[in-house]
């Protein structure tokens, strides 16, 4: 949530972060917050917040959540099903370094280039993304731009599209249309029978802005696609009417507070192995730099 | 021995009934099945998956000594001789989860966004005395 970014809340000990299983220990999703923890509360994973949440307010009488597009939605139970079992459990998948997976569809575009839609060769639209949900915790690893084809429109198997990618600054003091910030093309071919989905890759493009943590994303999106494929070096020739659902932004990130899953993660190792006692013969250079001398205090310290 | 000298002479098919009451006291600690849908607690409007979920549970009673079995460290034993012998106010161990493993969880934000996650410490697997 918008107050959880970046926002790090000490104790009155400076230094100490008031770490969110504090406040999850105390949170009883029955119970109000007490006042002085609701500052922690900010810090708690989604999930914790809004079980706590779900406590003590009657969640069905609550207005009904944004429903996210029904073909985000697929995507995202594909995705579930490639990362974890049937129980929930996360499959143990060493490609797979991410923790979080977030998908934004855009909150608003820019109606005024319809007409290009129309011509059918071009498809452009103006996008702007929300990233609230992101924490200050989630580090990007990757983030894409999901592409799904309209499987209604009859298309070739093979096209050619060239995108060109404008990200805007978008300046809110003042009305002036967001100039272009910089930009980016990418041309990709793919056989639009096998897919409904095309990602394009946009992490270099976009880490600069989510490492700042950019809350708003605003970008416009030139789509031209071309029947034929350049490797067959068949001609690409007249542009076809590829009907474009407008993407969605798929960020993958790993998710670094405590309540999160790291298949890596040596602290939990250790917890598991506490620490060996040290060994007594391994060489430690004495303060004084004076290794002989420490060695042989240490043999006939061992000895008695 | 003591025990067996009183015992009175038992046909050896009883032996091992014998024995079981030292060896596996009745409900003694352990990780117990718990399956939930979301549906039941109406949270499957914003959790899309899992629908089950199994969370389990540890319950029982900690045995007097209890050794490598649990894992326990030392401290469990003293602490159950001070309940017995020092001070009945001092709770005695109680069987708690000692591993867990994570749940990957897909839901729904309020701002319409879609959320894959992946949570540590949500299942219990494995029960031990404290």
């Amino acid at each position: 949530s918008p107050y959880s970014r970046g926002r790090v809340v000490f104790d009155k000990s400076p230094g100490l972060l008031v770490a969110p299983e504090d406040t999850a220990i105390e949170l009883s999703p029955l119970l109000r917050l007490p006042k002085g923890v609701r500052r922690g509360y900010a810090l708690l994973p989604p999930l914790l917040k809004v079980l706590s949440d779900r406590g003590h307010r009657n969640w069905e009488s609550e207005a009904p959540r944004l429903q996210p597009h029904s073909r985000a939605l697929r995507y995202m139970k594909r995705l579930y099903k490639m990362s974890a079992t049937k129980e929930g459990i996360p499959k143990a998948n060493k490609s797979h370094l991410y923790n979080t997976v977030r998908l934004f569809t855009p909150c608003s575009e820019c109606k005024r280039r319809h007409k290009d839609l129309m011509k059918g060769d071009v498809h452009s639209v103006d996008l702007l993304f929300n990233l609230d949900r992101v924490t200050a915790l989630e580090h990007l690893l990757k983030s894409v731009l999901l592409y799904s084809f309209d499987t209604s429109v009859p298309v070739s198997s093979s096209i050619t599209c060239t995108c060109h990618l404008f990200v805007k600054e978008r300046d809110f003091s003042s009305q002036v249309c967001p100039s272009v910030s910089h930009s980016v093309a990418f041309s990709l071919h793919f056989e639009v029978r096998k897919r409904k989905w095309v990602e394009i890759d946009v992490t270099s493009f976009l880490q600069p802005l989510i490492a700042t943590n950019r809350r708003n994303i605003h970008m416009a999106v030139n789509f031209t696609c071309l029947m034929g494929d350049p490797q067959q070096n068949t001609k690409l020739e007249n542009p076809i009417n590829v009907a474009l659902v407008p993407p969605s932004l798929l960020l993958y990130l790993n998710d670094t507070s405590e309540q999160a899953y790291h298949r890596w993660n040596s602290l939990r190792h250790r917890r598991k192995n506490p620490v060996r006692p040290r060994q007594r013969n391994s060489l430690r250079v004495d303060p004084t730099g004076d290794k002989e001398n420490s060695w042989g205090k240490r043999a006939s310290r061992r000895r008695r | 021995d003591e025990n067996l000298k009183e015992a009175p002479a038992t046909p050896p098919h009883n032996l091992s009934e014998y024995f079981k009451q030292f060896l596996f006291p009745q409900n003694e600690c352990e990780l117990h099945n718990f399956r939930l849908s979301f549906s039941q607690l109406k949270w499957d409007r914003w959790i899309i998956a899992p629908h089950r979920y199994s969370p389990q549970y540890c319950k029982g009673d900690c045995p007097r000594v209890v050794g490598h079995r649990y894992g326990s460290p030392v401290h469990t034993m003293v602490q159950n001789i001070i309940y017995e012998k020092l001070d009945s106010s001092v709770p005695k161990p109680s069987c708690v989860p000692a591993e867990y493993s994570p749940l990957s969880v897909l839901t729904i934000e309020p701002d319409g966004s879609i959320v894959y996650k992946e949570y540590e410490d949500m299942i219990a697997t494995k029960c031990t005395c404290r």
